[in-house]
């Protein structure tokens, strides 16, 4: 393993999802921002049992980007 | 490392040890939450370059795969796992490793995704992302002096880049661009040298969606002496006149030389090219 711990190779993984019309949620039912509304706090649970960190976050009006750290 | 989160499109991209499939059952409940649900998903890496450093299950792609099977409904029906090694290759090293499961034969998506992997980087470009003894500036500043400096804000002009400089080497940018996004990662040290380039973009959208251009452009900033590049067609059907107009810029501009060129189906993600290329001797 590299002295700093980088692998250079990446694991990536592309998840797509569709609108379930079967919940009733109705708060989000087909709202247009969709895993956006997502809050943070939530994804970095997420990215914590990854092993990742956000370091540096970026949006616009199509989604949302952010730079992670191992 | 990148996340990019679009209203029903998750992408984590992830370098390192990290266990990137234990994402998977959690964004699913969260996706639930916002009352969507999976329709398809897709896992792709190349090779380790550190194999042996790598937490179980990535030590095998077929543990990897059983992994995110367990984690997937099973409305997720259509599934696959490929291992494309190029046939002058007689080991794994250079192989492109992919998964795909999905509710319908056909993809939804609309972008064409392109992932290159680099090694053996030129000296000189990977000195580009060292952070400076004298740098007192913090990560921010740092990184957006490797972007100006390495030329990757001349990849695509159009976008906004985000960028982040590790210490005391390595880099990671996201580039935003309407709804294309883009990322680079740079692990620039000496002996296992790495650079990586992912763009989303459609294959008719007035010169930004000309692959080949945005391909000559990113792998210039690196000069690899190896590279491999896995075109994914999603919904967008298969051109073969891209394939052979990416090896004949590749080769004319780079002198980079197509070494080997696969081709695969898969449900859900339409046709995958693998394609191997090194400097011409």
């Amino acid at each position: 393993m590299a002295v700093s711990g980088f692998e250079g190779f990446e694991k990536r993984l592309e998840l797509r999802f569709f609108h379930d019309d079967h919940n009733d949620n109705s708060i989000t039912n087909n709202n247009p921002m969709g895993l956006r509304l997502i809050d943070f706090e939530s994804l970095d649970q997420v990215l914590t049992e990854v092993q990742c960190t956000v370091v540096s976050a970026v949006a616009n009006r199509s989604f949302d980007a952010y730079v992670l750290s191992e | 490392s990148s996340l990019f989160v679009y209203p029903t499109k998750i992408i984590i991209k992830t370098c390192g040890t990290t266990q990137l499939l234990k994402s998977i059952r959690p964004l699913i409940n969260l996706a639930r939450d916002v009352n969507l649900a999976l329709r398809a998903c897709r896992y792709s890496r190349g090779s380790f370059i550190f194999p042996d450093s790598q937490p179980f299950p990535y030590t095998s792609f077929e543990d990897e795969v059983s992994v995110v099977e367990e984690s997937l409904p099973k409305s997720l029906r259509h599934r696959k796992a490929s291992v494309m090694t190029p046939c002058n290759n007689n080991n794994n090293s250079r192989a492109w490793h992919v998964f795909t499961a999905s509710a319908d034969v056909d993809s939804d998506e609309s972008l064409v995704v392109v992932e290159v992997c680099m090694t053996e980087l030129d000296r000189v470009s990977a000195r580009s992302f060292f952070r400076r003894d004298d740098e007192e500036r913090n990560s921010d500043s740092a990184g957006r002096e490797m972007t100006r400096l390495s030329g990757i804000d001349g990849i695509n002009a159009n976008a906004f880049i985000c960028d982040f400089a590790f210490d005391p080497c390595g880099y990671s940018m996201n580039g935003v661009d309407g709804d294309r996004y883009s990322t680079i990662h740079v692990t620039p040290e000496d002996g296992f040298s790495y650079a990586s380039f992912e763009c989303g973009l459609s294959l008719h959208d007035g010169g930004r969606g000309d692959i080949a251009e945005v391909l000559t452009r990113s792998i210039d900033v690196f000069r690899p002496g190896c590279v491999s590049i896995a075109t994914t067609y999603n919904g967008e059907g298969y051109d073969h006149e891209v394939t052979k107009r990416v090896e004949r810029v590749l080769s004319k501009k780079l002198g980079l030389k197509c070494r080997s060129r696969l081709m695969d189906e898969f449900p859900g993600s339409g046709t995958v090219v693998y394609q191997s290329f090194t400097p011409r001797r």
